[in-house]
């Protein structure tokens, strides 16, 4: 479903460059469960946001179910996200709406009608421990219940491809150990392929596999 | 240093209330390192936010050095925070300054001259681990680092009471584990009264007390 070969990310910070990803390679087949782990700053957001086409790499190859990103035009690329689930480090909830507005966005702009949709949102909220809080905005939220908004969000549309940056990183370890069975569940019932970066001991070991980050290599590429 | 009497906070959501705090009494000697811990919305920020200063219990008693935080002006607040280090859980950097201007408007504003400022800032992020990204705006950072450059903006000008909301949430154990070392190294060397909110065991472990909460109340507070 994924393959990554060679690629590079570099920021241009005025002239001087910042190379965030210094070559990359690897595959992800169908239904695998990976970990993406690695000190601060060394490439894991910048690489996530590569594989859900929400950035192009400087160079090299990145293929997303046999077609190449680097080809698709912007509005094709858009296209490519709208199947990909994403749990953003900072979650990038939408400030006006109140959770059940914010998971019910995708669901929304894919056609999918209102009365189902009010029905799979308050599902999702409530697998995630939010049932008392669908009418909250995100400056009404706790740090960890905002992370939650952002993980439903991600998962309400069904979609076969999951990427999660630092899912839990404001949880404490009961609530995420429950959010991340939750994901481990999609995997497992639904063959969701699901790329994770964590810096979360307990997600490492409900992967199937862990890439080791190191200023912008794979440093280790290893099955658990 | 502070003294809490059974205070509540209810936040409003229209006609419905929302009891963040339920009745809270503790209280904190100078040179403590205090350990908050708890599930996800128990209200540790809500409670971090009284205690800085920052927003107002709905009832009961908070005194900070004595002072009766309640009985202040919005501008005598201000002057109690001026002398308060916070970190705060999404860090709240400006945006269009980089990592040494956050750092350095501290002590701009209390009047520290320009030489000593850029030779403190410097100082303060290399211990951060930040020497190497100085001239980056938040924008141009990584999660990790963000967080990094809100611990040095709270340490810079030597305050005798640090405030910490989840500063480790989103970095690996290794560099986690360095920021924290720095921290303690603040208390046990300075005696800075330190008030960490945290998911992290380590942090749990450093501290010599620990207020578990939950619900809106706390649940023990013990030795460790
Ligand atoms: N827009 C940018 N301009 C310049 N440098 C950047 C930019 N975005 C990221 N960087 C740098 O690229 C490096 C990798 O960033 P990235 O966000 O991928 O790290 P990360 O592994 O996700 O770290 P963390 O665990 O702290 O979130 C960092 O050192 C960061 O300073
Ligand atoms: N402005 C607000 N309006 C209404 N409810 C709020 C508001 N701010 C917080 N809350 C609610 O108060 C409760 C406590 O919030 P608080 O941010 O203190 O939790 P927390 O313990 O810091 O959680 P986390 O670990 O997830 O950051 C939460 O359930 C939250 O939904
Ligand atoms: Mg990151
Ligand atoms: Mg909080």
């Amino acid at each position: 479903v994924l393959e990554v070969e060679d690629i590079t990310k570099t920021y241009m910070m005025g002239e001087i460059p910042v190379n965030a990803l210094r070559g990359l390679s690897f595959e992800v087949e169908s239904g695998e469960y990976i970990a993406v782990v690695g000190p601060s700053g060394s490439g894991k957001s910048t690489l996530l946001n590569m594989i859900g086409a929400l950035d192009r790499p400087t160079s090299g190859k990145l293929m997303i179910e046999g077609v190449d990103v680097s080809t698709l035009s912007d509005n094709q690329l858009a296209d490519t996200r709208k199947n990909v689930g994403f749990v953003f480090q900072f979650f990038n909830l939408i400030p006006r709406l109140d959770a059940r507005g914010n998971v019910d966005l995708p669901l929304a702009i894919a056609g999918v009608p209102r009365s189902e949709r009010k029905k799979r949102t308050e599902e999702v909220l409530t697998s995630v421990g939010l049932e008392d809080r669908m009418h909250h905005k995100s400056s009404e939220l706790s740090g960890g219940e905002r992370q939650r908004v952002a993980v439903a969000r991600a998962i309400v549309t069904n979609p076969a491809f999951i990427l999660m940056d630092e899912p839990t990183g404001n949880l404490d370890s009961k609530t995420g150990g429950e959010i991340m069975d939750l994901v481990k569940q999609l995997n497992e019932k639904q063959g969701v392929t699901l790329i994770v970066v964590t810096h979360d001991q307990y997600i490492g070991q409900q992967a199937d596999r862990t890439l080791h980050m190191l200023d912008g290599v794979i440093a280790s590429d290893v099955v658990n």
